[in-house]
């Protein structure tokens, strides 16, 4: 959802 | 993940296993930018602090200790090992004038006012323009080497297969980091006068070399 940040991508 | 992040990720491996190799085996680091090499380091290490912190997966951990090293790794090669093989009178391009403007930018602009997420937001905004003194080297001096075209090229990929990673993930999970996408379209953009030159020469087998 909205601009949480994915702690996964590099 | 999809197959866009994993080429992505890939992508940037072989960006990084290119340099270090470069300069192993030719034990020299002539063309390469030092300035952009401690940016790279700045940048994960900034971004992996988390590495402490939080643990996501073993592929997750692996790629940030291997970026880590590697970018470590480079700057040892680089500023120790084969020390006088660095091109540094081509290596002027003023640091400051990036390093700040990202500590500001990630001050005001971040997704939570705390320390690790105003380091991630400052190494994204960072590495967006990192790569801005080896082109500004490449421009300087006028040519690159084959190999330098090769990492530059793995290096640009990377980020734009991120972008598509991104529009994937926002049709297929509704997920979508607004920070994250516009330095990723960014950084991708710096690279896109270099990626014209990579394919209509250096694919064609000649040297990179920019028009007098």
């Amino acid at each position: 959802s909205e601009s949480e940040r994915d702690k996964d991508e590099l | 993940m999809n197959i866009f992040r994993l080429l992505g990720d890939l992508s940037h491996l072989l960006a990084v296993i290119i340099l270090l190799l470069k300069i192993w085996k030719t034990r020299s680091c002539a063309g390469i930018s030092g300035r952009s090499q401690i940016l790279f380091a700045a940048v994960y290490t900034a971004r992996y602090l988390d590495l402490v912190t939080s643990y996501i997966s073993a592929y997750n951990t692996v790629m940030k200790i291997v970026f880590l090293v590697a970018s470590y790794g480079t700057l040892y090669l680089m500023f120790l090992k084969f020390k006088a093989t660095y091109d540094h009178n081509h290596d002027t391009f003023r640091i400051e004038f990036l390093v700040l403007p990202c500590v500001i930018l990630a001050l005001l602009i971040n997704h939570d006012f705390s320390a690790l997420e105003i380091l991630w937001t400052f190494s994204i905004y960072l590495e967006s323009v990192a790569i801005l003194p080896q082109l500004f080297m490449v421009s300087k001096t006028g040519e690159a080497e084959s190999i330098t075209s090769h990492y530059l090229f793995a290096l640009g990929t990377y980020r734009g297969l991120y972008l598509f990673n991104w529009i994937y993930r926002y049709y297929a999970e509704d997920h979508y980091d607004l920070i994250a996408i516009i330095a990723g379209i960014v950084q991708t953009v710096l690279y896109c006068d270099f990626f014209y030159l990579y394919i209509t020469k250096v694919l064609k087998g000649k040297k990179l070399q920019l028009p007098a």
